[in-house]
């Protein structure tokens, strides 16, 4: 199982269509400071339900829509899509693609679709159990995680502990 | 709760010491301790690292490139307890010295076969062991977009130079 | 009390933004703000910076070199207000890209004529920045000592091959 | 005014007598992870001073202190100098160099000196009152410096903006 195709438009530094085809191996995702990298790494952890605004550095849900520059108004809704090659079977679904979408608008109002049909987010988080593919697994390790997990505060290092098990 | 959750621990102080291992020397220790005399369930998780030969009383005396790969090596280790099909890892590899980076990168290569990894970095070392780079950037101020990435020098990366593509 | 702080303050905030315009380009704008309708001495100072024509809410959504870069020009601003001969930077350069290495480069240049700088780095474009280069490293060990640095291809550091010396 | 010369013998990771020669111009430190860069830089501090422990990544006075590898016994005692070049008259001194010495025993008896004699930590303090080189001044500036400036704690960046009136 892994990621196939990755699209974004709307979300934040992304305000034209962005489209990322994956393969199964090791991609390298590079450029300079502040182009827009980690934001495509929050954009797939939105789309897979990430619910804590703080995870992708934004306080509000708006936060993640893009805001607009100088000569760009800002836009009314954020949207992401990612393809799932299913090839062994491990999504509890018959189809070997699986597309998982997600929209907010400034409205706050926010959708979710299955293969491009509405559906609830318990709905994608359901789909995700027990494949490890939960937005709040380990699917992301970034340097703040090392900082915190060698911290001296043991609540922290524990939490990461029980979420594993 | 407790007998799943000293399995859990069990699993991950096993994949600890085999992770650390990889990424440090087989003739390094290393082990992760639960606080004795405490329940289980409250107990702060000790983690005890000697890379080459050092007798660090705490992990607090290892310098940054050594807590950041100890740090990797026990993310890694909780990972692999419910592997999720891939892995993203944001510039982990930012304080770690050539030599470590190539640790870094074969332990990257050996989870290879059965997780898609997906690495944001400025390294050139940890490009040249992606199967595929994807380069983002911003040519109009505050708009990410991606654009082909060119080596010089054949497939060495020696400077990563991002052009449009 | 309040007057010297607020004295301090102002002093921090102007060397704030010219060196922030020198980090980032002399259009982008930065501010420090106290916070209103509070006592001076118990007010929180709010940072905005927006590099670039980029207009983040708040500085959690800047990128993770951006925020290096913006704190070291706050850092440097505060360290000017009382200015030690000698300034030590370990390591802030990890996050920064080519092209920011070269603004922080130019900046300590700019300083050095009143201020010694000892810089611990692993990146080689900072390296060609030094007067002079130490080489640290453990041949026995968990022992320092240490040694001459010499480069390939003439004076540019291709890579700094660390021999004993 | 700047630091001319560094003697280390028994701190840390420097079982063996080091000496560095710096010019006043801008200095590197490299050399590969957990050799000692960062090792070099507690030194400075410590000799100029710093009580405060954890801002040497230590937990109680006798961590500072060679603490021995499989093939070498620790040592009984850590100790410093430094040089400072008077050569702007900015110390109180007649001198035109400024030795400062420190040593530290495992009984946890500490020894300072200047210019070779014995003195109290107090003289030392008081040499670099006004100087801004204090050892809790400016004039070390590390990444985790960088997180606790852009952190939300306001009381955190208060602190380092008082320090600085
Ligand atoms: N809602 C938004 N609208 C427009 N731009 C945004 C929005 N949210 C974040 N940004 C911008 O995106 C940029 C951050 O991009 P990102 O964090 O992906 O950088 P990066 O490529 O990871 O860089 P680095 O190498 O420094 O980590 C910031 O400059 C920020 O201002
Ligand atoms: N009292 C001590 N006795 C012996 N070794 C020590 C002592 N205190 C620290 N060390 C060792 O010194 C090493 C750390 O060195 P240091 O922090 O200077 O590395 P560094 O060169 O800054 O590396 P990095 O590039 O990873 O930051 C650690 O491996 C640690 O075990
Ligand atoms: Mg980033
Ligand atoms: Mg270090």
């Amino acid at each position: 199982m892994y990621l196939s195709k990755l699209e974004i438009i709307g979300f934040k530094s992304f305000a034209q269509k962005v489209n990322l085809s994956f393969d199964s191996g090791i991609s390298a995702i590079v450029g300079p400071n502040g182009c827009g990298k980690t934001n495509i790494v929050d954009a797939i952890r939105w789309v897979l339900g990430e619910q804590r605004y703080s995870a992708l550095r934004s306080e509000k849900m708006e936060d993640v829509i893009f805001n607009g520059t100088k000569s760009r108004k800002p836009l009314g809704m954020a949207e992401a899509s990612l393809v799932i090659e299913n090839n062994k079977g491990i999504l509890p679904s018959e189809y070997t693609q699986v597309t998982v979408g997600r929209r907010v608008y400034r409205s706050g109002e926010s959708e979710y679709l299955l293969n491009k049909v509405p559906c609830r987010l318990k709905d994608i988080l359901d789909l995700f159990m027990d494949t490890g593919m939960g937005a709040d697994a380990y699917s992301v390790i970034e340097l703040k995680m090392v900082e915190t997990i060698l911290s001296d505060r043991t609540e922290e290092r524990r939490r990461l502990f029980e979420e594993a098990a | 709760a407790q007998a799943k959750f000293l399995e859990t621990f069990e699993k991950i102080r096993q994949n600890f010491i085999e992770t650390f291992k990889s990424l440090f020397d087989s003739g390094d220790e290393c082990d992760l301790k639960l606080e004795e005399n405490v329940d289980p369930l409250e107990a702060g998780i000790d983690i005890i690292a000697k890379p080459r030969g050092k007798r660090p009383t705490s992990i607090h005396l290892l310098s940054g490139g050594e807590k950041t790969l100890t740090a990797t090596a026990l993310l890694f280790a909780i990972y692999l307890v419910k592997p999720s099909p891939f892995c993203i890892l944001d510039e982990v590899d930012a304080p770690l010295d050539d030599a470590n980076i190539d640790r870094f990168t074969r332990i990257i290569r050996k989870f290879a076969d059965n997780t898609q990894f997906i690495v944001v970095t400025h390294n050139k070392r940890t490009m040249e062991a992606a199967n595929a780079l994807y380069g983002v950037t911003m040519e109009e101020e505050g708009v990410s977009k991606l654009v082909t990435v060119r080596f010089n020098q054949g497939s060495q990366v020696q400077s990563a130079a991002v052009v449009s593509g």
